[in-house]
């Protein structure tokens, strides 16, 4: 998945 | 992750202790604004929906239940278990102002038209005005409880260390999200007038006032 619409912040 | 996410995670995670543990041995929540309460139970329950369908981590699913959960059960508390203590009177703050426009800004500027992700762009936008209630509270009643102080200082910290964690995620990931940086840049300049009162009262053990 593009790093973008990654959410991998809380 | 680094230091600046992770102390961030750990002062967000130590406001949102200190808030239900204020409440749940006083059981009261005066001086508490419920508006800014639900706010963040909204900002939570809009960001974390991919909770069951995108597994990042242990400790990223872990810490997203235990934000959702507390936030929830801080509500319950001011409106229902201790809603005797709630001084509605002073928590006046109109919270459409900030729900309609950080709604609208979502369908306009984020990353990806589609429901997740303009929830998500919602719930940073609210995120970063979520506090006014409590803050315009604090300047009607003209003082805080310390304990106040110190979840206020932690919440307003965590979004700081947060701009430090973009920084290196910058330099060292090639990484920058401009929606998160900029609502955290507005979230962080809301605390200024706050943490200047924190440092230069709460922490000489004065008690925190506003010149009312």
């Amino acid at each position: 998945q593009d790093k973008q619409f990654y959410h991998d912040e809380l | 992750m680094n230091i600046f996410r992770f102390l961030g995670d750990i002062s967000h995670l130590s406001a949102i202790i200190i808030l239900l543990l204020k409440i749940w041995k006083s059981r009261s929540c005066a001086g508490i604004s419920g508006k800014s309460q639900l706010l963040f139970a909204i900002v939570f329950t809009t960001r974390y929906l991919d909770l069951f369908t995108n597994f990042i981590s242990f400790y990223n699913t872990s810490m997203k239940v235990v934000y959702v959960a507390s936030s929830y059960a801080t509500v319950w508390m001011i409106y229902s278990k201790f809603k005797a203590t709630y001084d509605g009177n002073h928590d006046t703050f109109r919270v459409e102002f900030l729900i309609v426009p950080t709604a609208i800004l979502s369908f306009l500027v984020n990353h990806d038209f589609t429901p997740l992700e303009i929830l998500w762009t919602f719930s940073i936008y609210l995120e970063s005005v979520a506090i006014l209630p409590q803050l315009f509270m604090v300047s009607k009643t003209g003082e805080a409880e310390t304990i106040t102080s110190h979840y206020l200082f932690a919440l307003g910290i965590y979004r700081t260390l947060y701009l430090f964690n973009w920084i290196w995620r910058y330099q060292f990931e090639e990484f920058f999200d401009l929606i998160a940086i900029v609502a955290g840049l507005v979230q962080t300049v809301l605390y200024c007038d706050f943490f200047y009162l924190y440092i230069t009262k709460v922490l000489k053990g004065k008690k925190l006032s506003l010149p009312a």
